[in-house]
């Protein structure tokens, strides 16, 4: 079972500590707030009130056995980056943490943490590339070069099969799924096609899921 | 040309505004801090210091023109809702909001937000999911049953043709794209082969990009 430290209990920091507990992990949530470790005592294993900056009482929260430890006081730089360092002292393995801005960033990347959040900035780039994209229903960025996307099924592909709208010899983007929608009992359902046979044919309403580079899948929004 | 309006340059404001203006759409940056403001005024089509409960000095700012209004002030509740309110007045089609808590989200989407947003949590939820699952190098939940997983290809399918690994037959998971590295004038680069063909050969060291059933991904995580 692996088992977490959060250090700051923010809106961030107190949302990780709350999914890892729901995922059945063991959490130890830290903050220097009293109300803030009452409010989440009952959902992790411990709450510790105390100040990330005090080697001492870190190491007697148990810190120094956890795989993962997630710093997330971005408005508190200084504690940020010495709770860091205690971590790495200690002998803590793995350390995330939330960034204010790159140069924080960068000073987080070089005392050692592996993976540095700056949740509110990619939240607003996957919104922004939604909003831009509109046609597009969802638009997954799945590396810098390729994309999936849904897109219901346009008219002039309606009653073609896969192969036959050439989407793949012309565009480079596979069908990887399809969404149909069906009735059962009275009841509107949607059940997924993954894979579907170059032979399916497509039907009005159905939602495709696509699969390509990104200036091909822009061709077709 | 898409036109969008942020109001309050936070963290996520301010991203959301720099995102949507490198995308070149139209934008108008809002907020009632001068030095916000300045910070971000060339790099936006227009950036306005004013209150955003002040309806005269919003409408001065042609915010009834834009297709989406995004309000992301949520340490300011009084402020976002009457913001909401006067934009909703004002003619916006689609308004969007950060909230602060489900409370203050529940409020938005009664006065006419349809899309709430939460981005900390959002944000929280994926990488405790990304901890919980550390053998897959990303996990991208397609829809509730079905996911999209990177996984280093495990020894026992090295050698393998595609159709060899029995995946789609016995796990129903596909492997949607094969990433492979490779070595170009000294350099260590990676290409994506996309919807590789049923006889390619997995060689060690391939990222397999694999879509199934969350249930089945998670037999092979
Ligand atoms: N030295 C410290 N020791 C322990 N906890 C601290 C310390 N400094 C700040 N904190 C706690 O860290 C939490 C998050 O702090 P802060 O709001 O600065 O970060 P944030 O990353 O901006 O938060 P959010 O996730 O809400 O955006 C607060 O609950 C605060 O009490
Ligand atoms: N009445 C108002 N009119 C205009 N701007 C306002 C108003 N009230 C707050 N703001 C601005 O909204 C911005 C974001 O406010 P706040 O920090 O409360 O929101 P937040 O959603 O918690 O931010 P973040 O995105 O950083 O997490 C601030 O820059 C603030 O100046």
């Amino acid at each position: 079972k692996k088992q977490f430290v959060v250090i700051g209990l923010g809106r961030f920091g107190s949302a990780v500590a709350l999914s890892l507990a729901e995922e059945n992990c063991d959490v130890i949530a830290i903050d220097r707030d009293e109300a803030k470790v009452k409010s989440i005592a009952d959902q992790v294993t411990l709450a510790v009130q105390l100040d990330a900056m005090d080697e001492k009482a870190l190491k007697e929260a148990g810190v120094q056995n956890v795989d993962v430890a997630i710093v997330s006081m971005a408005g508190n730089v200084e504690a940020s980056i010495l709770a860091v360092m205690i971590l790495k002292e200690l002998g803590v393995k793995k350390i995330m943490a939330k960034a204010l801005n790159d140069l924080h960033g960068k000073v987080l990347s070089h005392i050692g943490v592996s993976d540095v959040i700056y949740p509110e900035r990619d939240m607003a780039q996957r919104l922004a590339h939604n909003l831009v994209m509109p046609e597009f229903l969802e638009h997954i960025q799945l590396s810098p070069e390729y994309s999936i996307v849904e897109l219901p099924a346009p008219d002039f592909l309606w009653g073609k099969s896969i192969v036959g709208t050439k989407l793949r010899s012309e565009y480079g983007i596979s069908i990887i799924a399809i969404r149909r929608a069906y009735r059962a009992n009275g009841e509107k359902k949607e059940s997924w096609h993954v894979n579907p046979p170059a032979a399916e044919v497509i039907r009005k309403d159905d939602i495709l899921v696509l699969l390509g580079a990104n200036r091909d899948i822009e061709k077709l929004g």
